[in-house]
């Protein structure tokens, strides 16, 4: 984040001045600002990866961040700045960690974490909700990360833990990660009936179930993210996505870190969960 | 660690601020 901080004040310097830099104007001037030892190359590298491009304009090319990314920052900050300013703000952050014994605690890719949790048994990811003011952790460890389970835990835990007009912060990455199991003609009418209330299209169970199935083919599957957003703010709380390029602002990192030493510190050359307590206990200690 | 985030949450609102007036003085040219 200091590098992205750092950045951001050299484009400033230079947008003031009227000039529209380079790729490597920028990684001299930050060098001035803070240390760094990327070289250009990565530190260009960083940059598109923040989003930034040379934008062709009338008086030729102009670095700048891609203003939806701008934008979606924006909107964030705006909304957690202003929330934190209230009297004992209720804010909860939802984060997703791969459990295995590389006790590496990543969060699970972009795409589907299933293959990954398919292919190893002693593979889990921890979905948990930690909230900064109580610093309550409530949790579940899974081999399945589906629609069906997400929303369950949301159902059954997370609106329990949460207090009234919480400000809940997710990923924006997060529902790209739970997968959604495919119905077939070989589903049952139950399970089809199921999955369309669940999405909310128009159907009763006097319908037959190829017509349901037709309805269940015709909708269109990109638009139906995990709903766990539409439960929440139903019940009143509101939802902030996390812009990708600011996962640094997310006080989970903290948590994992902790875990982490807390690990090496008890068996530096091989931690393994099973000779530590486990992760669910260093997270009660929590 | 939250005060910390807190900062730079607030350090980046400020800092969009200012890119968003010295950008557009670019875009004006």
């Amino acid at each position: 984040m200091e590098l992205q901080i750092a950045i951001l004040k050299s484009m400033n310097i230079f947008y003031r001045e009227g000039i529209s830099p380079s790729f490597n104007d920028v990684y001299e001037s930050v060098k001035d600002i803070i240390p760094t030892e990327l070289t250009s190359a990565q530190f260009e590298n960083n940059m598109i990866v923040l989003g930034y491009i040379y934008k062709k304009m009338p008086f030729g090319r102009l670095l700048m961040e891609k203003p939806e990314i701008t934008f979606q920052r924006f909107f964030y900050l705006q909304t957690i700045i202003e929330t934190r300013k209230k009297n004992k703000p209720n804010i909860y952050y939802i984060d997703q960690r791969i459990i295995d014994n590389s006790l590496r605690f990543q969060k699970p890719p972009s795409q589907s974490v299933e293959a990954l949790l398919q292919s190893t048994n002693d593979t889990s990811v921890f979905l948990y909700i930690v909230s900064t003011t109580t610093r309550q952790v409530n949790g579940i460890f899974t081999n399945v990360l589906d629609h069906a389970n997400v929303n369950k835990w949301i159902n059954d835990v997370v609106l329990d833990a949460l207090k009234p007009k919480s400000v809940v912060v997710v990923d924006s990455n997060f529902g790209h990660t739970i997968s959604r199991k495919e119905l077939t003609m070989y589903d049952t009418k139950a399970d089809i009936l199921k999955w369309l209330k669940e999405n909310s299209i128009p159907c009763t169970s006097n319908m037959r179930k190829a017509e349901l199935f037709e309805l269940y083919k015709k909708t269109p599957k990109k638009d139906l993210n995990c709903n766990f957003s539409s439960i929440l703010e139903a019940h009143g709380h509101r939802v902030i996505y996390l812009p990708t390029t600011l996962e640094d602002l997310n006080p989970t990192n903290f948590l994992w870190n902790f875990i982490r030493n807390k690990l090496q510190s008890q068996d530096p050359d091989k931690p393994r969960l099973t000779n530590c307590g486990g992760v669910t206990n260093l997270i009660c200690e929590l | 660690g939250l005060y910390k985030i807190k900062q730079m949450e607030k350090e980046l609102f400020k800092l969009d601020a200012e890119i968003e007036e010295s950008l557009d003085n670019v875009l004006r040219m």
